[in-house]
C-alpha cells in the first residue's frame, strides 16, 4: 500500500511550489498605447521596493516583454522536473513569454483562440514561478481569447487600465473596462501614456496626439487616474534594447505606493 | 418543374451582386502603429482618384474605422432583402464594422476566436458592397483568428504592411509578414508611420520613437518601402472626429499611383 512516505515523494508540479500573493493584469483593449511599457515599469518599480516580482506575457502573437528586459530579446529556457523555469532579468524579475520558447523572436505564432487560451493556462500552471509578491500579466489588445482566459482562469487581484490621449483609444478602453466589470475583475486605476512630448531644444511640451481625455475617462469609469507618462525617446531606446531596468521611472513611484 | 422564370425570381443574396476587383489587407501584427489610419488614408486617396472603394473593418473587438469617417462614430445601418447595407462616408466610401451594429460604439464585444471568424466571413458574404474597384481590409493586431480568416477566406490581391520606428514594432511586423508568406498572400509593400514629429515652433523634426528602421525592414522582407508618414496632430484630430476625408494625405499619392 502507499505509505505517507510515498505521497511525499510523488513528483511535484509547479503549482505545488508556486505562492503568488497578488496577480495584476494590465489592460487597454487598444494596441500600441503602452501596455507592455506600463507592465514592465510597474514590475521594475515593485522590484525596486524589494518585492519578488514576475511578468506573464499573455500576448501570444505579439509578445514584447522579453525584448524589453533581455539584450538579445530572447534566451534559452531550462526546465526541471517541476516545470518550465522562467527567465530572470538583470534585477531578478521572473519573465515568461511565448517568445522565450521560439528559436527566433521574429518567428510567427499563427494560432487560433483555443491554442492561445491553452498556452496562457500553461504559463500559469506549468511555469515554476516560486514565491512572488506580485505577478504582472501583460494582456494583448482586444477583448477575446487571451483576455477571457486570463480573467476567467487566473485569480486576479485587479486590473490596471492604460490609455493614450486619442479619443479613439479612450473609446476602446471603455470596452476593456466593461469587460473587466462583466467578469468581476476590480479596476485598480487608469494610467495615461504618451500624453505629451517635451521638445529638447525649447523645453516646451507638445500634445502630439491631441489634448488629454484622461480625467474625463477616469471619471466616466469611476477609477482613480494614477499617472500620466510623457513620450520619452530614452524610454523607447531602453525598451528596444533590453535595458528597461535602467529607466528611472520616477513617474511610477506614486503608482506603486 | 422549375422554369427559368422561377430561377430568375429567386431571392438574390449580397454575393450575387457584389463585384469587387481588388481586395487589399492592411497588416502589421503590432497594435497602435497606424493600420487603421493607413487603411483609411489609402481608401481616401483611392476615392480621390475616382475609384469605387469600401473598407471592411476586421478588428471586431477594437474597431476604429467608423470613428474615423462618421462624426458620431456610428450610424443606424439599414438592410434590404439582399443583405446588410454598409454605411457610406461623406465622399462615398462604403464602410462595414462591428461598431455599426452596436447600440453604443464603446460597448464591448467579448467574443472568442470562432465568433470573430464567423463575423468576418459574414462581412464578406452578407454585406451588399455592390461594385467596387477596391476593398481595403483593416486587420487587428496579432496573427490569430481574424487574420487567419481574412487570409484563408477572402480573395486577397495582396497585403500592405505598416510599421513604426521602434525596433520592437519591426520584430512583430516580421511575424505578420511571415504569416502572409505562409498563407500565400503577396506583400505589396511597407509603410512606416509616426517616423518623426516636426516641432511647430522651430520647424525641426524629432524622431520621438527613435531612428527609422524602415529601410532595413523593407530590405529584410524584400518589399518596397512605399512611404513614411510623420506624426501630425491634425491627423489625430481629424481621425478622432470622423473627418479623415478632410486630410490632404499628399504622402499617399505616390502609394496609390
Ligand atoms: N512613454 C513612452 N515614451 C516613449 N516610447 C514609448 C512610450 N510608451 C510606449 N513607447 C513605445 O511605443 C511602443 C508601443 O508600446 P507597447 O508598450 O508595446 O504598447 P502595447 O503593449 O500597448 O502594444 C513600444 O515600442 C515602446 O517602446
Ligand atoms: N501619423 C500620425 N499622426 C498623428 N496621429 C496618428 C498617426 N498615426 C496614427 N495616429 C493616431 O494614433 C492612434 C493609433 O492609430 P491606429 O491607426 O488606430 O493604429 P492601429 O490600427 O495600428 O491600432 C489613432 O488614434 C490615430 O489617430
Amino acid at each position: 500500500p502507499k505509505s505517507t512516505e510515498d505521497i511525499a515523494e510523488r513528483p511535484q508540479e509547479a503549482s505545488d511550489v508556486n505562492r503568488i500573493d497578488h496577480v495584476v493584469a494590465v489592460l487597454s483593449g487598444k494596441g500600441g498605447v503602452g501596455k507592455s511599457i506600463v507592465s514592465s515599469l510597474l514590475a521594475v518599480s515593485l522590484r525596486r521596493k524589494g518585492h519578488r516580482v514576475g511578468i506573464l506575457d499573455a500576448d501570444i502573437t505579439g509578445p514584447s516583454i522579453p525584448r524589453m528586459f533581455l539584450p538579445k530579446g530572447t534566451i534559452q529556457l531550462d526546465s526541471d522536473p517541476l516545470g518550465i523555469l522562467p527567465a530572470t532579468s538583470r534585477t531578478g524579475i521572473k519573465l515568461m513569454s511565448i517568445n522565450l520558447l521560439l528559436r527566433n523572436e521574429s518567428d510567427a505564432v499563427i494560432w487560433r483562440g483555443p491554442l492561445i487560451g491553452r498556452a496562457i493556462q500553461q504559463f500559469w500552471t506549468d511555469v515554476v514561478w516560486g514565491e512572488l509578491d506580485y505577478l504582472v500579466v501583460d494582456l494583448p489588445p482586444g477583448t477575446s481569447d487571451a483576455s477571457l482566459t486570463v480573467m476567467q482562469f487566473l485569480p486576479l487581484s485587479g486590473a490596471l487600465l492604460v490609455t493614450a490621449p486619442q479619443s479613439l483609444a479612450g473609446m476602446v478602453v471603455h470596452k476593456a473596462a466593461q469587460m473587466a466589470e462583466m467578469l468581476q475583475v476590480p479596476l485598480l486605476g487608469l494610467v495615461e501614456n504618451m500624453g505629451y512630448f517635451v521638445c529638447p531644444d525649447t523645453g516646451k511640451s507638445y500634445e502630439v496626439f491631441g489634448p488629454s481625455h484622461a480625467d474625463e475617462l477616469a471619471r466616466a469609469l469611476r477609477v482613480p487616474l494614477l499617472g500620466r507618462l510623457p513620450i520619452r525617446p530614452e524610454l523607447t531606446q531602453l525598451s528596444d534594447t533590453g535595458r528597461i531596468e535602467d529607466y528611472p521611472a520616477e513617474e511610477f513611484a506614486p503608482i506603486v505606493a
